[in-house]
């Protein structure tokens, strides 16, 4: 995943 | 993953799980409002469609599972169990669905990061998440009802809040190139909303009387 994204958060 | 975040994600699910847990043991949902949790469930469904094709982490799956399967018992034990579903405020509790789903639905289709439909239903969960909470803040302005499960739900959700919000501030400074405004705007709203509760809830605290909702 992009180190940045917000796409890892819950 | 920063501290600030672990202890958001950690309150989040708490609020999830505390409430499903008293559901599940008092038999009773008294105060709770059925349309934030169906929002909630819908914000959980739109925003984890990811789940199966993006792998982040363990812990990303895991929790993102865990907040899929809690949220939709909720709903289902207001819904369908015999017990729970009899001590649901249903004429209280009238905020119509609709009147929030649309309006982030619009809003998510002309503001998301891409045209594609996972982005917009990424952005979507975003906007819906952060009014979710109003069906609930309604129904605690009409019942008057602030009793202990209410109570601690709404403070965990507002706590998980308040640390987004230092995660957000951490990431910025200290990862290159995190920048999320509708991430960030979205969230800031929530927070706002749940800051107008917190502000006539401490102060009932403090004055030692029953909360009393402006209307």
């Amino acid at each position: 995943a992009d180190e940045s994204s917000a796409k890892d958060e819950l | 993953m920063n501290i600030f975040r672990l202890a958001g994600d950690m309150t989040h699910l708490m609020s999830v799980l505390v409430l499903l847990l008293k559901i599940h043991t008092i038999k009773s949902c008294a105060g709770i409002s059925l349309k934030t949790q169906e929002l909630y469930a819908l914000v959980f469904a739109t925003r984890y469609l990811d789940i199966f094709t993006d792998f982040i982490s363990v812990y990303n799956t895991i929790m993102k599972l865990i907040f899929l399967g809690s949220s939709f018992s909720i709903v289902w034990y207001m819904r369908r169990h015999k017990l729970v579903r009899r001590s649901y405020d249903k004429e209280q509790d009238t905020f119509r669905h609709f009147f929030l789903v649309l309006p982030c639905l619009l809003l998510a289709l002309v503001m998301n990061e891409k045209f594609t439909f996972k982005e917009v239903m990424w952005a979507f969960s975003l906007y819906l998440e952060a009014v979710a909470i109003l069906p609930q803040l309604v129904l605690l302005q009409r019942t008057k009802n602030i009793d202990n499960l209410t109570g601690q739900y709404v403070f965990l959700l507002g706590a998980y809040r308040a640390f987004y919000i230092f995660n957000w501030i951490y990431r910025y400074f200290t990862e290159p190139h995190y920048v999320h405004w509708i991430t960030w705007i979205s969230g800031l709203v929530q927070t706002l909303l749940y800051a107008d509760f917190f502000y006539y809830y401490f102060n009932s605290w403090k004055n030692n009387v029953k909360l009393h909702l402006p209307a």
